[in-house]
């Protein structure tokens, strides 16, 4: 029953961000809605009879690039004020931004300076933890540059293409869809271009994909490409690895709505509807409400 | 209890109150009455700090204080708060007073790292007290 289940007080041992399964029955949320609370596992470790271990949440994590570490910090600056309340004046709809980097073993470069093909990556992002609850919005290859040549325009043609496991053939995937695009803007040392691949992605991810296989070629070249075509103006792109960004929209009950917020305002339980309460006459609330409405 | 008080006026006679409205308040607003008060807690005395990048610090605030008998809005309670209070007193104490608890929340943006080494930027409901009623 609820009152013997309480906390215990002495919490020892080492508390592991518990897997949901290993959590006591009654404390398990609604199926494919807690594996994304990264806050929420530990809350109820703490107070469930399992919390005799430490407190110290040390499920063994992989240590995220510190490069997608420092772009979401600065997202975070943007999007929260110092004591961490989201800020007003946010427009979109998305209250979760997940940025998932690429698993390292599907990385391998070919540098072939004749054909421009100067930066092409196999890119395998996981992408486990979106739950079901979480609805796509924008989608976003993030990629961060070391351009050791202060220059101040890049002209970039970009060749994206998604590889499907055609499983029929084990040999190699096969290439689903695939886009071409370029794009030209100004770098003012700036550390981190975003490709906005909604459009492209979307598909993919509306069908709860949870692996997504994609080839990325990237060829710069400094300055635009109109006023000169020379070889040399191509760029050694130290391109890192794109990140991936992905802007959802959590509709579960622990996630904040700020449309909902507007919309709570008008009927906050604080102005309770002025209903003739039957007991106004016993317990002497009558139209005393004026000066204590005031106060309230 | 007319005889009682007359009583009690022969041993001290009574000296008139400075102020009605004071005199009246104790009986309406409990000295410890129900409000917000502040809590700050930092992350990392959880030693959850490795995984909780933003904020460092997060004040969840909580409410305490005793709730008045006649309550109406100024707590912003429903009448059945009353109607608990009248069953407490008159019909059945094991029934509780009303308790001093949250009505209104803020939010908290939080970021995090999850397990397989993604970050993650959530913003979660009702996660700092900022209001408090008796129910």
């Amino acid at each position: 029953r609820s009152r013997d289940r309480a906390a215990s007080d002495k919490v020892s041992g080492l508390l592991v961000a518990p897997e949901v399964s290993e959590l006591h029955p009654l404390l398990l949320l609604p199926k494919g809605v807690s594996r994304g609370y990264a806050l929420l596992p530990p809350l109820l470790k703490v107070l469930s009879d399992q919390g005799r271990q430490s407190w110290e949440s040390g499920a063994p994590r992989l240590r995220p690039d510190s490069r997608a570490l420092r772009y979401m910090k600065r997202l975070y600056k943007m999007y929260a004020t110092k004591e961490g309340i989201p800020k007003a004046h946010k427009s979109h709809l998305y209250n979760t931004v997940r940025l998932f980097t690429p698993c390292s073993e599907c990385q391998h470069r070919h540098r072939d300076l004749s054909k421009g093909d100067l930066h092409s990556v196999d890119l395998l992002f996981n992408l486990d933890r979106v739950t079901a609850l979480e609805h796509l919005l924008k989608s976003v290859l993030l990629y961060s540059f070391d351009t050791s040549v202060p220059t101040s325009s890049f002209t970039c043609t970009c060749h994206l293409s998604v590889k499907e496991h055609d499983f029929s053939s084990q040999v190699c995937p096969s290439v689903s869809h695939s886009v071409a695009f370029s794009l030209h803007f100004e770098v003012r040392k700036r550390k981190w271009v975003e490709i906005d691949v909604t459009s492209f992605l979307q598909p993919l991810i509306a069908t709860n994909r949870r692996n997504i296989h994609m080839a990325v070629n990237f060829t710069c070249l400094m300055g635009n490409p109109q006023h000169n075509t020379k070889q040399d103006n191509l760029i050694d792109m130290a391109l890192v690895p794109p990140s991936l960004l992905l802007y959802l929209n959590d509709t579960s009950e622990q996630a904040y709505h700020r449309w909902n917020s507007l919309r709570h305002r008008r009927k906050s339980p604080l102005r309770p509807k002025r209903r003739n309460s039957p007991f106004a006459d016993v317990t002497g609330d009558k139209g005393r409400e004026n000066t204590q409405g005031k106060r309230a | 209890s007319r005889h009682r008080r007359e009583e009690n006026l022969k041993e001290a006679p009574a000296t008139p109150p400075r102020n009605l409205s004071e005199y009246f308040k104790q009986f309406l607003f409990p000295q410890n009455e129900c409000e917000l008060h502040s809590f700050r807690l930092s992350f990392s005395q959880l030693k959850w700090d490795k995984w909780i990048i933003a904020p460092h610090r997060y004040s969840p605030q909580y409410c305490k204080g005793d709730c008045p008998r006649v309550v109406g809005h100024r707590y912003g309670s429903p009448v059945h708060t009353m109607v608990q209070n009248i069953i407490y007193e008159k019909l059945d104490s094991s029934v509780p007073k009303p308790s001093c608890v949250p009505a209104e929340y803020s939010p908290l943006s939080v970021l995090t790292i999850e397990p397989d080494g993604s970050i993650v930027y959530k913003e979660y409901e009702d996660m700092i007290a900022t209001k408090c009623t008796c129910r």
